[in-house]
């Protein structure tokens, strides 16, 4: 069991490292064992340093900037072992433009490996849709579900 | 192994018989605020075995069925079905299509079937959790959960790679 | 000190209505107390249901419905007990084109009585500022912060 | 009363010294993700007086103090200074203008003075607590704090408006 998670843990960092180098370019993150001599027990903890920055503290980071490490941690785990799909709400919500971008080309490398379903109110993440669907109520508190679909998603 | 469809009757906003159909790749769910979006991933957090209110952010499990609105009389029962295409056999079932589904209805009685057979909660539950559905941690992220991975306890992160590998 | 609750609460829950409905119209919201025979510990519940639609219960409200219930009980608050500034940090994160309109002709509405500050990276929260502050960081890690005056902000 | 202008220096990312001038009415701070907005919300909750790292996304009150770039040495210590315009008179201080200060130093001293007469911190927290600014529960919205509003127990609720009135 103990080697399970150790492999796992191994192959997550090392996917962790690269996603970070393009979710924070020119900057670095790094995944830790809080007691690596207890591989039984031991916790993870979250290093992230965008570029530029000198401050590792992840609760000093801004808004945008933890959504961006938590993201990579995500994908990470996403790579190293794979689930057939993910489901993800409203992630990008803390996400300026440039990150969004970022965030939407990380989507795009992912599009092969894996189904990704993205709920979102955000009409720049809906460039990446191989298919699109359209929610609304129209005031009678009922749900209508309303699907288009994208021949060609715009490629990032 | 992948979604095919998730097929949505009198569970929350969806008093309409409603069917997403998936394909490989990425799909977009857009739409104003409230108008149904997260009670999407509620029916498939739902459908995949889900225990207790809370996760489906209510405070009973009848939360889940459609209560009524201005023109439309309360429904007496939820539905949700969700059928994966199993060709590469991941799922320890021999179909190459596998339909999940589960009703509940406002006396509180469940039902839940795999392909049409009557089956128990623990029994979706088992046939998922070797695939690296069963539990969601990771591969569900629920609106406004995103920063609980880094807000998380060390242990608390180290479980989402335990389940995930 | 009860009686100073007691008016407090009952002017507060007063504006709460009144401002529930213009953030969503055609729905109401009301505030309670828990305790109403215990004026000196009763707690508050907040009851918002949006036009069109039965469901009271907070928690069953979608991200959006929340913060523009959030948003009623706070302006509520500002109304009722005004405080000479407010500062608010991306509040309206949440919020899809429409509710950030009727939440921005509620900034107009109170742009007389009180001094606010926004904080945001949507450009449309942009268009009511009398003064806009644009805050960059050059890669350097030090903040740099270049101000704008806007002799006619849009009235929404 | 209102805000007249607020001065950082050395505090979090303001390395350089930064002065905002505030106006009656609306007031707009945009820019892109890290860039210092939520560090200029920091900085106004320090000076009236905030007790404890946590309340500035710190877990050593040192935090606040800039920490260094790739081309810039760590400051020796931050200061804040906030004016206030009381023409009003809602400060109980017989001034037009009041300026509130206040200065942490590496070694863990602080310095505090109102009008440049040097006070505590104690004197501060006073001179605002009868002026509605004060305590700031409800004047000032952290990022990711408007939730709280709902998800707060009733009791927490009600100290908002107890803190207000
Ligand atoms: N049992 C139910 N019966 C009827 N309506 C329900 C039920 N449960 C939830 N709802 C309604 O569904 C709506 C919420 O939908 P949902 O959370 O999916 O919105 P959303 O599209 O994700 O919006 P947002 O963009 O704001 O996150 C709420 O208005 C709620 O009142
Ligand atoms: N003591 C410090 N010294 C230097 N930099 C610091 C210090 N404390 C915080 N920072 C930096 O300030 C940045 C955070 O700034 P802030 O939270 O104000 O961003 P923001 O503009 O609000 O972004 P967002 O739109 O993502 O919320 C972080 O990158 C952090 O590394
Ligand atoms: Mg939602
Ligand atoms: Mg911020």
């Amino acid at each position: 069991i103990v080697e399970i998670f150790e492999e796992a843990f191994n192959d997550v960092a090392h996917h962790f490292e690269e996603i970070i180098s393009k979710l924070f370019p020119g900057g670095r993150g790094r995944l830790r064992l809080t007691d690596p001599e207890n591989l039984l027990e031991t916790g993870i903890e979250v290093d992230a340093r965008p570029a530029g920055k000198s401050v590792r503290k992840l609760s000093l980071l801004s808004g945008g900037e933890r959504s961006m490490a938590a993201l990579g941690f995500l994908f990470a785990v996403f790579r190293a072992r794979p689930s057939p799909f993910y489901l993800l709400d409203e992630v990008e919500a803390a996400l300026d433009d440039l990150n969004l971008h970022r965030f939407l080309e990380l989507i795009d490398e992912f599009r092969n490996e894996s189904q990704l379903v993205l709920i979102t109110h955000q009409k720049r993440s809906m460039d990446v849709a191989d298919c699109l669907y359209g929610v609304t109520m129209q005031g009678s508190g009922v749900t209508k579900v309303v699907s288009q679909k994208m021949t060609d998603p715009v490629r990032i | 192994m992948f979604l095919k469809s998730l097929e949505i009757k009198g569970f929350k906003s969806f008093a309409d018989r409603t069917e997403l159909v998936f394909e490989p790749g990425v799909t977009v769910v857009v739409g104003p605020n409230g108008s149904g979006k997260s009670n999407i991933v509620d029916a498939v957090t739902w459908v995949l075995g889900a225990q207790g209110p809370r996760a489906l952010r209510g405070s009973k499990m009848e939360d889940v069925i459609f209560a009524g609105g201005p023109q439309r009389a309360a429904l007496g029962r939820a539905q949700v079905m969700l059928t994966i295409d199993n060709s590469t056999g991941i799922l320890p079932i021999d179909f190459v299509e596998v339909a999940i589904s589960r009703t509940l209805y406002r006396s509180g009685e469940s039902e839940y079937s795999i392909n049409g057979a009557p089956c128990r909660l623990l029994d979706i539950q088992e046939l998922l959790s070797d695939s690296g559905v069963g539990r969601q941690f990771h591969t569900i992220v629920g609106q406004g959960q995103l920063d609980a991975v880094l807000s998380a306890r060390p242990e608390d992160r180290r479980a989402v790679i335990e389940e995930a590998a």
